[in-house]
């Protein structure tokens, strides 16, 4: 027996539209201490990894541990049937080929449920190695989302640089060229909007913009954001979600420019 | 021109 239950759906919803368009197919890894799934998309360029810690969960109980095989494009279609203040319990019985998403509304006056056939995945879970990296940027959501917006506008990628003036992103297309430039906060009047720079050594790489605009689809998640780089290593972007757990992305960078 | 690399070529696999 597996059953988990969300406090909202909401928190539901806003994850399956982080993930949902970079992996079409996901193994739910439910354990004793919490809900994980590790997914690359289909060109093996991007990473995305999930935890939902046990305790973070208004009930949950995981007797012998499960590998739920998940379409998110189905789960998002029966997701979209729920409230977003709902309550959502997944469950599914030993030995049994669906996962039950029961919706029951705040007041309890309504109650639906969906059945969702599992699938075989054959997935690869890759050993991310714990990394030194050469800096951390820590920043709103909304800034790296702009940023990668904007950007867009003028090329397909983004050079990141970190060094002593700040964190400067630079884009070069056919038309033209772009920059933005953050620098470090001074002052603490207003702690959610800072931005906070740790450089070990300065540090430059160019990645895909398509990614980045995919990943930044989390920023509803959580109001930071932390980007981590390291000189020839994938970039880190991480969401962290208070005290559930994080949704994580890594991109490789490109290369030979 | 910027060659867009692997996650594998990262990560090995479990």
């Amino acid at each position: 027996m597996f059953e988990a239950r969300f406090p909202e759906a909401l928190l539901l919803k806003k994850i399956l539209e982080s993930v949902k368009d970079l992996v079409q197919d996901a193994n739910f890894e439910c354990t004793e201490s919490g809900i994980t799934l590790q997914a690359m998309d289909n060109a093996h360029v991007s990473l995305v990894t999930l935890l939902l810690r046990g305790e973070g969960f208004d009930l949950y109980r995981v007797d012998k541990p499960e590998s739920l095989g998940i379409n998110l494009n189905s789960m998002s279609k029966i997701m979209r049937c729920a409230a977003n203040n709902d309550t959502v319990t997944l469950d599914k019985l030993e030995g049994a080929d669906t996962v039950r998403f029961l919706f029951e509304s705040p007041n309890a006056d309504r109650m639906s449920e969906f059945h969702l056939k599992l699938m075989d995945i054959d997935s690869e879970t890759l050993e991310i190695p714990e990394s030194m990296y050469h800096a951390e940027i820590e920043l709103p959501s909304a800034e790296l989302r702009r940023i990668v917006s904007d950007l867009s506008t003028m090329g397909d990628s983004v050079r990141i640089s970190v060094s002593k003036e700040g964190v400067r992103f630079t884009v070069r297309g056919d038309e033209g060229s772009g920059s933005v430039i953050l620098r470090q906060s001074t002052g603490v009047d207003k702690p959610e909007e800072a931005i906070h720079i740790v450089m070990n050594e300065p540090v430059e790489q160019s990645f895909a913009l398509k990614y980045l605009n995919l990943f930044c689809k989390a920023a509803p998640l959580s109001a930071r954001v932390q980007i981590k780089l390291s000189k020839d290593a994938p970039l880190l972007v991480n969401f962290s979600m208070n005290n559930i757990g994080y949704l994580s992305y890594y991109l490789a960078p490109k290369i030979g420019d | 021109v910027a060659n867009q690399s692997r996650l594998d070529t990262f990560f090995k696999a479990k």
